[in-house]
């Protein structure tokens, strides 16, 4: 049985939840990046288990840790609803357990240790011989592959290491990475600190497969700015690496889409996710092209800003570049560009005041994955404002591949437009798998 | 992590042991990757 962290203290817990009326959890296959997600299909209701029998007392004292088979009654998340075998439809003692937790296992796992199963008292003298029983109820059923663990431990295993070197986006100068070093590694989020961060710093957290994080190197083989200590920059001129540097072959490439002879280029307008307010959608500008297809954006309804520090590298295949007219189509607020009214801005107005042309629309990612979100769906999300925070939220509007992922309790403004495909959206339990903390939803403390 | 995986149900015995003895049953699990 797994020892719970300290920094586990105060993690919200689901349970209550999870047998309201209505309540819908994202399943877990829709997140690939999540824990045995390529196999959760084999994982269904009426699925046999064994799990530890806790309605017992006087038996227990010869079998201190005894078990008994149990149906999988409902699924949420990585969270699942077990009825003891033998209960039928009195539902008295049913319980949840996490699906991936060391506290359920295939049937015969107890008989290949040499544990007898025991009927739970509540049902002990239901029958005189189990056996009967048991061969009945187990004959023809599913059950866990006898290697599910293997699988679970397995697909919880980081690419990283602490101690590894990458290049990370600059979270005081979005415009440009920094050399930052890993320090933890949870769930796959890596916590890393920058290599000039003052001792109070928090450092940074993201997952590892996200946009923000890249291989030494990538920057001068990108053109992107580049914040580094003097001997890093020695290196990297040289292309000396070392045991402790991140290289390409742990990192997630992005996919190209483009068309050879088309790209992006500087002056062209857009709308893209505001990377520092992701419930907003803005009016943005390609400001520099780089190498590899990635580009800097310039949100337009920025303060002036003539340093370029603001400028923001996405990729051109990102989910989170739209063309012009993508809000509109789909009855969204745009934020316009600074000095425009919402209720009056029309892009052709803009275009030409501006003379500046729209990114054309086949330079944009068309692929909409079978993501199967629906809105309404519960799960886990990481607050991108404040990654180090896990919190409990809600799909409110799902555009295409585009997710709208609500914090339960907080106002609309701290919404984030995220993508379907987002590393930092996880299903609900999926905090306690891994055990990271948990924020529950906010509660206002009314006082009359 | 791009393959493509199938995976099939399979059959497999079962051993089970109670208090009153031992016996086996025939089970589906999810089997091994194609």
């Amino acid at each position: 049985r797994r020892k719970r962290t300290a920094e586990m203290e105060g993690s919200y817990d689901w349970t209550p939840q999870l047998i309201e009326h209505g309540f819908c959890a994202a399943p877990v296959s829709c997140f690939k990046h999540a824990p045995i997600s390529e196999i959760w299909d084999d994982i269904t209701v009426g699925m046999k288990v064994e799990v530890e029998n806790t309605d017992c007392d006087e038996v227990c004292e010869a079998f201190p840790d005894s078990f008994w088979v149990a149906t999988v009654l409902r699924i949420s998340g990585y969270r699942a609803l077990l009825r003891y075998e033998g209960f039928g439809h009195n539902a008295e003692k049913d319980f949840w357990v996490s699906l991936c937790s060391n506290d359920i296992h295939p049937v015969g796992w107890c008989a290949t240790i040499g544990k007898p199963l025991i009927p739970p008292n509540t049902i002990a003298n239901k029958y005189k011989d189990w056996k009967d029983f048991l061969k009945r109820r187990l004959t023809g059923a599913r059950t866990l592959p006898t290697d599910f663990y293997n699988k679970v431990n397995d697909s919880m295993k980081s690419r990283f290491r602490c101690g590894l070197q990458l290049e990370v986006v600059d979270k005081n100068r979005i415009s440009q990475v920094k050399v930052a070093t890993i320090q933890k590694i949870l769930g796959k989020r890596l916590h890393v600190r920058y290599y000039d961060s003052p001792p109070d710093d928090n450092g940074f957290w993201c997952h590892e497969d996200s946009p923000l994080i890249h291989p030494v190197g990538w920057s001068r083989k990108i053109g992107q700015t580049l914040d580094a200590y003097p001997d890093y920059l020695e290196r990297m001129s040289k292309k000396q690496y070392s045991e402790d540097d991140a290289t390409e072959d742990i990192f997630i490439v992005p996919k190209n889409h483009t068309i050879p002879g088309f790209k992006f280029q500087e002056g062209m307008k857009l709308e893209a996710i505001d990377p520092l307010n992701l419930s907003a959608i803005c009016a943005a500008t390609v400001m520099r092209v780089l190498r590899k297809e990635f580009i800097m954006i310039r949100i337009d309804s920025y303060d002036e800003d003539a340093s370029g520090a603001d400028w923001f590298c996405y990729h051109s295949c990102s989910p989170c570049i739209f063309p012009i007219g993508f809000c509109a189509q789909h009855g969204l607020p745009l934020t316009p560009p600074k000095g425009y009214d919402p209720t009056t801005f029309t892009w052709d107005s803009y275009l030409t005041e501006t003379n500046t042309i729209p990114a054309p629309i086949h330079l944009f990612n068309p692929e909409v994955p079978q993501h199967g979100f629906i809105e309404g769906m519960r799960l886990e999300a990481a607050d991108l404002m404040d990654p180090r925070l896990v919190c409990v939220a809600t799909i409110t509007r799902v555009i295409g591949r585009l997710l709208r992922v609500h914090f339960d309790g907080w106002e609309d403004e701290y919404d984030q437009w995220l993508d379907c495909q987002s590393p930092d959206i996880y299903p609900v339990g999926w905090c306690d798998l891994v055990d990271h903390k948990l924020e529950g939803p906010r509660v206002i403390n009314k006082t009359t | 992590a791009s393959e493509t995986k199938t995976r099939k149900w399979e059959q497999k015995q079962v051993q089970i042991k109670t208090l009153e003895g031992e016996f086996s049953v025939t089970m589906w699990a999810s089997g091994t990757d194609d």
